[in-house]
């Protein structure tokens, strides 16, 4: 465990509870992609089924529960209690799109064939595309709340730690995952149009609003 | 490709 790491997650958390504090506080969902929060939480559920196989260590496990815990409790906020608020007809970014190209690209590139290996490889791929629908929305609706885009910022921020966190951990433990590493690194650049935009306009205090 | 499961991260 080194500090980008530990930043990088978290990181990962703030941003969760960010979006989770900002939707109980307003009771409102408007502005957020139900359909990335979908994807996330399938993100988590495929790729931490190893909580019943492999025990890393107790952060791991506790960190693997909240974030499934948040993810899920994210989509019921969603899609149940403040649905009335969803604005689901700016959120029609088709999925299949995502989702038929990596199931096959998992069944394809994978450190071996078996299922639980498949899904976690599943879930590498998912999680680098699954923000797309939520940038969808914002360049469809032009504009997104400033408390959303402190919880894209932190969501793009825990993906560059974990960058330095592969770089740290290359050079000092031979450690090197690849398909973790590409997968990052194509998720990373997704968010480099917006980090511009963030520190460009939030940071000086403007509406995040496109031309 | 080089197997690196388990995996150790989130």
């Amino acid at each position: 465990m080194n500090v980008f790491r530990i930043l990088g997650d978290v990181s990962h958390l703030l941003a969760m509870i960010l979006l989770l504090l900002k939707i109980w506080r307003s009771k409102c969902c408007t502005g957020i992609s139900g359909k990335s929060q979908i994807l996330f939480a399938l993100v988590f559920t495929t790729r931490y089924l190893d909580l019943f196989t492999n025990f890393v260590s107790l952060y791991n496990t506790v960190m693997k529960v909240i974030f499934l815990l948040c993810a899920y409790l994210t989509v019921y906020m969603i899609y149940g209690k403040f649905r009335k608020t969803f604005d689901s007809e700016n959120d029609t970014f088709r999925l299949e799109f995502l989702l038929v190209p990596i199931t096959g690209l998992s069944f394809l590139e994978n450190y071996s064939f078996t299922p639980l290996e498949i899904l976690w490889t599943f879930s590498i791929y998912l999680e680098s595309v699954a923000i797309l629908p939520q940038l969808f929305m914002i360049s469809k609706t032009g504009e997104a709340e400033t408390i959303t885009t402190h919880y894209l910022f932190f969501l793009g921020l825990y993906r560059a730690l974990y960058l330095a966190n592969w770089i740290w951990r290359y050079h000092t433990e031979n450690f090197y995952d690849q398909i973790a590493v590409v997968s990052g690194v194509v998720q990373t650049i997704f968010y480099c149009d917006f980090f511009y935009l963030y520190v460009t306009k939030v940071l000086k205090g403007k509406k995040l609003s496109l031309p | 490709l080089v197997a690196k499961t388990p995996h150790d991260e989130l």
